[in-house]
């Protein structure tokens, strides 16, 4: 498997 | 705190974002897992203090899948954007923590010593890097959280004799000066007095002239000179002549006709001036030449 990071986009925050 | 913002005054600043961690099975694309982070990046320096305060917080919000177990942040502190001599941070790299999603949100806390070397004026960009990873992939994640405002240290000695310390020079220090306080009555009234007679409001909050700070020197007695000329002071006897914008500001009256002199008792003119006063706020928030700041009179 592969790990990936980003920033959430505004829709994805809580 | 606010998400996608940097908060700061003139010691701490604060920004937070969140983030998305995926956990991605190799060749098929599948997303076997996910997590959120809300990550807060945070400093709290010192005005006598070479050495700083810097902490990530990463909180654990929800998790699906494989990210539920064992997902780990390790955190550093990166020092190689700044100008002149990097900052040098303890302990080198936290973690790795464990983040446990199946018993509800984790939050783990990373805190560095970070410090600034030498003796120099040298402003840092000090970085917080996190590194994701999980049991189940060989490869890390590696993310910058940025955002931490610029942090400037020095060792003036015009700003009395405290050593070196930090501030976030982008944020202007205000200077206050209430009307109820005796000791510095008229002083604080003629500065009131001054930013709204005056043709440009010279130093109050946010109205677009800060004040430049300016230490004793020729410029400072010319400025001093220029505003209580001999007949001015005559004039004012037996009280003392106070100018606003200050004598020790690049504002003053040698370089800048748009002032004001008024009669104010000769302590509360001193005491104003003085180290419990505007000396205090000077050393208190590190004020260097040139350095910008406001001046706001209180009830």
């Amino acid at each position: 498997t592969r790990i990936e990071i980003r920033e959430a986009l505004p829709s994805e925050i809580p | 705190c606010r998400v996608g913002e940097q908060v700061s005054d003139r010691f701490s600043s604060c920004a937070e974002k969140y983030l998305i961690v995926s956990i991605v099975e190799i060749p098929s694309g599948k997303v076997i897992g996910t997590a959120l982070f809300d990550a807060k990046n945070k400093t709290r320096l010192n005005y006598k203090s070479a050495t700083w305060e810097q902490e990530a917080v990463l909180k654990m919000v929800r998790s699906f899948g494989v990210a539920k177990f064992g997902t780990m942040a390790s955190a550093e502190v990166d020092c190689k954007a700044s100008q002149g001599n990097g900052c040098t941070s303890a302990p080198g790299v936290i973690g790795p923590k464990v983040f446990w999603g199946i018993w509800g949100a984790t939050t783990n806390t990373y805190t560095f010593k970070v410090t600034s070397p030498g003796d120099a004026l040298v402003g840092h960009a000090p970085q917080t890097k996190v590194t994701v990873s999980h049991p189940s992939s060989p490869e890390k994640a590696h993310f910058t959280l940025g955002n931490i405002a610029p942090v400037r240290c020095d060792s003036a000695k015009n700003i009395g004799n405290i050593g070196r310390g930090c501030v976030h020079p982008l944020v202007k220090p205000v200077y206050r000066l209430s009307k109820g306080d005796k000791a510095v009555k008229g002083v604080a009234e003629h500065i009131e007095d001054a930013q709204h007679k005056l043709k440009k409001p010279w130093g109050a909050v946010n109205k677009g002239y800060p004040l430049h700070r300016l230490p004793n020197g020729d410029l400072s007695r010319a400025n001093r000179d220029t505003a209580c000329t001999t007949a001015v002071k005559n004039r004012y006897k037996p009280k003392s002549c106070d100018e606003y914008p200050f004598a020790g500001s690049y504002e003053g009256a040698a370089v800048n006709p748009d002032y004001s002199t008024a009669p104010v008792p000769l302590s509360e003119n001193r005491t104003e001036g003085g180290f419990k006063y505007r000396g205090k706020f000077i050393m208190q928030n590190r004020v260097l030449d040139y350095d910008e700041f406001w001046v706001e009179i209180t009830k």
